[in-house]
């Protein structure tokens, strides 16, 4: 793996925690 | 025992539902692609019809994300890119052209540079800080700024700030610690939806999450791939 697929998992986990937040599921 | 053709077809509906989504990627596991279809052999076994598929279908910027060793095919990962508009295998070719062109912030990610999935626009008035002026620093800034972002609107999300570090030094060790904080939040997800989740493992969430709807599509198969890929880094 490299720097570059923490970046884009990274990315990933994000927008999941936006999502939550938005939904108020946090 | 589903044959080519069968793991063919199945493929093509992935990126099809895939495509629906807007996904800029979505990585398939051979174990789980044979779950689907059925007559499952287990993770030991040899799968040669189902890797022989998915590597076939492999265009020029896919990438193998995890090889498994001969004898353990289930965990054959590879990250196809989209949006693509057929599928080939012999001369059976499955059209997903009739899928809507992605959105402009969707592009496949080339190899080897520092690329992330969707980057939220700075502000004009406000630049990154580019550091030793090297614009290949720009995705990890953007990057690390969202993190800071999110850490500061809730002590519990302070560990993402552990990723930035980590991933300089030790990527397997950075995905491992998204893969636990993913974990983590499922958890929280299905507790505030009034699913208890003792006794329940990260791959057990993730149904639960989908069948419940409480997140989109996009954000259950990032789950599932951050899943797969925390599995991949943690055991090589």
């Amino acid at each position: 793996f490299s720097k570059n697929d923490v970046l884009i998992y990274g990315q990933a986990i994000i927008e999941i925690i936006d999502e939550a937040l938005k939904k108020d599921l946090m | 025992m589903p044959g080519r053709e069968e793991f063919f077809h199945e493929m093509g509906r992935v990126f099809t539902e895939a495509q629906k989504n807007d996904l800029p990627f979505i990585e398939v596991r051979s174990g789980d692609l044979h779950k689907k279809l059925g007559g499952y052999p287990g993770r030991n076994h040899q799968m040669p019809l189902c890797c022989d598929i998915m590597r076939q279908v492999m265009e020029k910027n896919d990438q193998i994300i995890m090889q498994p060793p001969k004898g353990r095919g289930a965990n054959l990962i590879i990250r196809y890119y989209l949006p693509r508009k057929s599928l080939h295998f012999r001369e059976s070719v499955i059209d997903i052209s009739s899928v809507p062109e992605s959105p402009v912030s969707v592009k496949p990610l080339p190899k080897n540079q520092n690329t992330i999935i969707e980057l939220e626009n700075p502000k004009p008035s406000d630049p990154p800080r580019v550091e030793n002026n090297d614009p290949q620093n720009i995705p990890r800034i953007l990057f690390e700024k969202r993190i800071n972002g999110l850490a500061l609107k809730s002590h519990d999300l302070k560990s993402l700030q552990e990723i930035v570090n980590l991933m300089e030094v030790n990527p397997e060790s950075a995905l491992i610690k998204i893969r636990s904080i993913a974990e983590k939040i499922s958890r929280r997800i299905c507790n505030k939806a009034g699913v208890s989740t003792e006794n329940m493992r990260f791959s057990d969430l993730c149904p639960v999450i989908s069948e419940r709807k409480l997140l989109s599509a996009k954000g259950i198969v990032y789950l599932n791939n951050i899943r797969i890929a925390g599995n991949a880094a943690a055991h090589p």
